[in-house]
């Protein structure tokens, strides 16, 4: 991993006496490399290797005896600080129902996230509706009703003949009056570039105020996830994230790529297909995964 | 870069930028950054326009190499697609369908994916949408015999191709590529050489952990060719020049959009273009 690469960097600068600012910036760039290579984008590389340079260069690391360490060390504490607290809950609304929309590109996991999360907040005493958002998406409404009867948490639809808005204002009636006191909306996945559907997005959340809008994004995102966060933020807010499929060997740097363009949290991240398979986000962990 | 006078460092820094930004990687960028700077000293290059152009051509020189078309020279021609959760594998099946169903020719679909909410819902609106027929078990049911099934009723119908849909999978799951080897020998016993394509669906917004699948997939289930997801996005998935020199992978076809008719054949110019635009 990196405190490897950072000892192997270091021990051919060994026997010149104190570490100098050159040889401070040989680290560096080990750890610019690992950071890219674990799909961090190279603007936001590029950030925090300067903000790691203003502490590097401290007595802390050039007078220290295990330099390679001390280099980890203060990397860990920068990414880990980066990444933010814990914050893994959903901001429940003084008045219900809490509305919570899930957005995101095609394919990053916002339907079974949703059916996911509608597990998680039953578990923790609420009584969720999902709400069929998707009117785009082969047997998407299906998809949802599927993942609803597996939970056995209601599922509303109003088919994929109606637009989005119509459906969320629909779903407020109908939780007010089966008394559920959170919704949970599906929406179908997008391009952050395409005009005409980040409207929708914007018509929905204009007509019944979101409490939470999550970005649905799948770990092994590379270099572009700073493009879609970034857009989904300016255009439509978001107030945290979820992150997928993390149970696989993605390095995960989109996390922090991500982090640093919208300053938002990762509230969840998804760790399986299964609807149980939803956990809370842990920075320190990720950190780590990011470094390798 | 198209305003520089000059061959400098900002102009190899800046090179690199476009690169890793297309998520290309470190190892391959500096590879062909080396073997640029190589060219210009022998070349005695001096024009950067000249240097970007060289850069352009030995990316497209890589990708040339290995890419390759499908043509339906089996009776039926099978296809198996194949690869990680959500990356449009089923969609990928859906255009295949439209496209060979217009040119003719008499199409199967078999809904390989037993396990996921709606997917074999999701395949049998495609079915309806190119006017071809599927074959489809229950939920639940063996992968392996759906794909099986398949083949048979192929054979029978005089079917010209059959594109078998399976389950997404992350490749770290031993378990599950074990159960897609077996889909694939299954395949071999319905009629030998089955399946004559396998192709890996790769999603262009996937960084670095692209080539990870690839080497797994291919492991298991030796992988014919590539299709590239998605680059109706902003991403430009770089990673598939690794993909390609350093493992020989085709890439086929490239997905643009989500209606039948967003599938392309694989075009290096167009790609290494699209790349620096
Ligand atoms: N391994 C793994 N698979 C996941 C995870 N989350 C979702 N998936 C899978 O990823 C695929 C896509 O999930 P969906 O929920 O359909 O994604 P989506 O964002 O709703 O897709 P669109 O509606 O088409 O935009 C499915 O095969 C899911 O089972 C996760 O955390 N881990
Ligand atoms: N913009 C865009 N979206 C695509 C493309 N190909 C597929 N999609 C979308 O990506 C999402 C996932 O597609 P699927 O075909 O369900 O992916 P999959 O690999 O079969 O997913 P699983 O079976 O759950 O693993 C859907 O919303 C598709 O419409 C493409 O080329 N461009
Ligand atoms: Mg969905
Ligand atoms: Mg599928």
């Amino acid at each position: 991993g990196l405190t490897e690469k950072l000892q192997s960097t270091f021990k051919r600068l060994r026997g010149k006496g104190k570490l100098s600012e050159k040889d401070v910036n040989a680290a560096l760039r080990e750890v610019k490399m690992a950071l890219l290579e674990a799909d961090v984008n190279f603007k936001v590389v590029k950030d925090f290797i300067s903000i790691l340079k203003e502490r590097a260069i401290g007595a802390e690391v050039l007078e220290s005896l295990t330099p390679a360490q001390h280099v980890v060390k203060i990397v860990n504490e920068e990414l880990t600080r980066l990444m933010g607290g814990e914050q893994s809950k959903i901001n429940i609304a003084s008045k219900p129902p809490t509305i919570v929309m899930l957005v995101g590109l095609q394919g990053a996991g916002k339907t079974t996230s949703a059916g996911k999360l509608a597990k998680l907040m039953h578990k923790q005493g609420r009584r969720p509706l999902l709400v069929a958002g998707d009117i785009y998406r082969p047997a998407a409404i299906k998809q949802l009703q599927v993942l609803g009867e597996q939970l056995d948490i209601p599922v509303f639809t109003m088919g994929d003949k109606h637009s989005p808005v119509d459906i969320a204002k629909g779903a407020l009636q109908q939780a007010k009056s089966i008394n559920c006191d959170m919704l949970i909306i599906d929406t179908a996945g997008r391009l952050h570039i395409d005009e005409v559907l980040m409207e929708e997005l914007k018509a929905v959340k204009d007509h019944i105020h979101p409490h939470e809008i999550l970005l649905v994004v799948d770990a092994m995102t590379g270099q572009d996830a700073v493009n879609v966060a970034e857009t989904f933020n300016e255009q439509l807010g978001i107030d945290g994230v979820i992150l997928t499929k993390l149970d696989g060997d993605t390095r995960g740097g989109a996390a922090l790529s991500v982090r640093a363009v919208t300053n938002r949290p990762i509230k969840f991240v998804g760790m399986g297909e299964k609807l149980d398979a939803l956990e809370p986000f842990h920075p320190e962990r990720l950190s780590s995964r990011i470094l390798g | 870069v198209n305003f520089r006078t000059q061959i400098d460092e900002e102009l190899y820094e800046e090179l690199e930028e476009i690169l890793i930004g297309a998520d290309v990687g470190v190892t391959t960028t500096m590879n062909l950054l080396e073997r640029i700077r190589k060219l210009v000293r022998e070349r005695k290059i001096k024009d950067p326009k000249e240097l970007t152009e060289l850069l352009k051509e030995e990316i497209a020189a890589i990708l040339k190499d290995e890419s390759d078309d499908i043509v339906l020279n089996q009776e039926p021609k099978v296809i198996m697609v194949v690869g990680v959760n959500g990356v449009g594998k089923t969609t990928t099946i859906g255009k295949l369908a439209h496209r060979f169903q217009e040119e003719g020719k008499k199409v199967l679909l078999a809904a390989g994916d037993t396990f996921r909410a709606a997917a074999i819902d999701q395949l049998e609106v495609w079915a309806g949408r190119a006017n071809v027929e599927i074959i489809k078990h229950s939920a639940g049911a063996d992968a392996a015999a759906v794909a099986y099934d398949a083949i048979v009723a192929a054979k029978s119908r005089g079917a010209d191709v059959v594109l078998v849909d399976t389950a997404g999978r992350l490749h770290t799951k031993t378990n599950l590529m074990t159960e897609l080897s077996k889909v694939k020998r299954v395949m071999g016993k319905a009629m030998e050489d089955a399946p004559h394509e396998v192709l890996l669906v790769l999603d262009a917004t996937t960084g670095q952990n692209a080539l990870s699948q690839t080497k797994i997939f291919t492991e298991a289930v030796d992988i014919t060719g590539v299709v590239l997801t998605k680059l109706d996005g902003t991403a430009k998935g770089g990673i598939v020049i690794a993909i390609a020199s350093e493992m020989g992978v085709p890439i086929k076809l490239i997905g643009v959009g989500e209606k039948a008719e967003d599938l392309r054949d694989f075009d290096p110019e167009e790609f290494v273009e699209a790349l620096f635009s």
